[in-house]
């Protein structure tokens, strides 16, 4: 594997609502398509479920207690230490680091430069319609635009006439372009704004979860038990404008059950948007015949509530907000080389594709989102950061989460032998 | 030992031990709370502390709630027995 590329992949808000991961409803063709390449993380968790922090902590490879991130205000080689991150190990190690769309969170937390020079050898690309994200471009039940929760477009009709996500995946496929003519290593991120909200996405995707289908969450009440410090009331959920209509009250709602199907639909449909961006990205390196060579990661940078214990949004340690999809693709380890001319990525039509099973390496083995740098360093064949010592403010180069390549010839059989042993 | 059950671990801050308005994004200076979960495939364990802020440290012994959830009987984390005496030795064993 030694001189791989890396192709880094994260999501906004994305749960494992997949079809990789049991969820008979989500149409999910091309991450399931990846899964099938891959070794698939069944229990895999970010650190704090907020964007800043949990970002900054995955790609330096330290908790938040060490990033001394929490919020979204402080940057933490000045505030914490001055610790590499992943990227920019990678580029200390010959590779070109680029960084597409939503990577670091943008802001003082990544130093308003996503952490450019340190990460990157080039400026780190922004779509230019990410600027109308927050804008009124949903059309409401009155005809007018309005800033919405629940947001199907019409692509054509919005500024610029494109979203952020498809503009991401451009300038992806641009870069793989150059890297294959420049022939040089690299480590491509791309950052993916979906389905975080607003589910602000093309509205054909509509058509896939037509809402008679949807549910509501199994458990849609506060429960009894749940410590009142415990629950996240969801604020960014309230301020959008369709749901300040609704009146629900602060803070425990809850939110009328026939929107609660709505925001349920538009997450499914945000995903499977996403879905497309991804499979278009991954058919991308087929194209450019990178495919044999190139690492794949797929991950969020946490969950999302969907209403389970009456909640939305992410803002907690529950399950559904701190869970998130975890997947390496390794040519030659968890899948074969491609023969000449075989496309191991061919892009799939959600809305064509019907959905086989799907055959990939899982592992129950319970990880951590802080082991990404470690994992990422010991698939490439480079020399893997060693573990912090206790505190390790001082320490530029270190992890706090060890390499978990060692799961990854674990059979979810031996996951249950290990379980049964551990309980007894 | 190659029978470690793998932990996660996870942190959540909160400025008050009730909702408030800047309960889900404290900023710093207004975190009062700290909630640090430990999961294994068997449960979910989650004691909110005291945090102090101004030094970044979390006082254990300050606890406020705590939360535990069992996988097997609970996979959706809906029944939170930390107050449940028929658990109070496993909870004692962790603090």
């Amino acid at each position: 594997q030694d001189g791989m590329n890396v192709l880094f992949i994260v999501a906004d808000d994305l749960r494992p609502a997949l079809g990789c991961y049991g969820d008979s409803l989500v149409k999910s063709p091309n991450i399931d398509q990846l899964a099938s390449r891959s070794v698939v993380f069944q229990n895999a968790y970010a650190q704090q479920a907020v964007c800043a922090p949990s970002r900054v902590s995955f790609l330096t490879g330290r908790r938040p207690d060490t990033t001394r991130l929490y919020d979204f205000h402080s940057y933490w080689r000045v505030h914490a230490g001055n610790y590499s991150t992943i990227p920019q190990y990678f580029k200390e190690n010959g590779y070109t680091t680029m960084s597409v769309g939503k990577v670091f969170h943008p802001g003082i937390s990544s130093n308003h430069s996503d952490d450019y020079p340190y990460s990157w050898s080039l400026p780190p690309f922004h779509p230019s319609a990410e600027k109308y994200e927050n804008s009124k471009t949903c059309k409401g039940k009155d005809g007018e635009l309005h800033a919405n929760l629940v947001c199907p477009v019409d692509v054509a009709e919005v500024p610029l006439g494109t979203l952020p996500d498809i503009q991401s995946t451009e300038e992806a496929r641009r870069l793989l372009n150059i890297m294959k003519i420049k022939k040089r290593k690299f480590f491509l991120a791309v950052g993916y704004h979906k389905p975080h909200i607003p589910l602000r996405y093309p509205q054909e995707f509509l058509k896939l979860y037509p809402l008679e289908n949807i549910t509501l969450a199994p458990d849609p009440r506060v429960p009894e038990e749940l410590p009142a410090v415990a629950y996240n009331p969801w604020m960014d959920i309230r301020q959008r404008e369709d749901v300040q209509a609704l009146n629900v009250s602060f803070p425990y709602g809850p939110i009328p059950e026939d929107f609660q199907r709505q925001i349920r639909q538009s997450y499914f449909a945000a995903v499977s948007y996403l879905d497309t961006q991804v499979g278009l990205l991954l058919n991308a390196l087929d194209d450019v015949g990178l495919s044999n060579n190139t690492i794949v990661m797929f991950t969020a940078d946490h969950g999302w509530s969907l209403g389970e214990h009456g909640e939305w949004a992410k803002y907690s340690n529950f399950d559904v907000a701190t869970r998130v999809p975890l997947m390496f693709y390794v040519p030659g380890k968890t899948s074969s080389f491609a023969r000449p001319g075989e496309r191991i990525f061919p892009y799939l039509d959600p809305f064509t594709h019907i959905s086989d099973s799907v055959a990939a390496g899982k592992t129950k083995k319970m990880v951590e989102l802080v082991s990404l740098f470690s994992t990422l360093a010991e698939l490439a064949g480079l020399w893997v950061p060693p573990v912090c010592p206790e505190p390790s403010f001082h320490v530029a180069l270190c992890t706090q989460g060890p390499s978990i390549v060692q799961y990854f010839n674990s059979t979810e059989e031996e996951d249950d032998y290990d379980n049964d042993y551990d309980t007894e | 030992d190659d029978h470690e059950e793998p932990i996660a671990f996870s942190q959540y801050p909160r400025p008050a031990d009730i909702p408030e308005w800047d309960s889900d994004k404290p900023e710093l200076k207004d975190i009062k709370i700290m909630g640090y979960s430990m999961r294994t495939v068997d449960y979910r364990y989650t004691l909110w502390v005291g945090f102090n802020p101004s030094n970044f440290s979390a006082n254990l012994q300050d606890v406020h709630a705590g939360e535990l959830y069992m996988v097997g009987s609970d996979p959706s984390e809906d029944h939170n027995i930390y107050n449940s005496t028929l658990h109070g030795n496993l909870v004692k064993k962790f603090l």
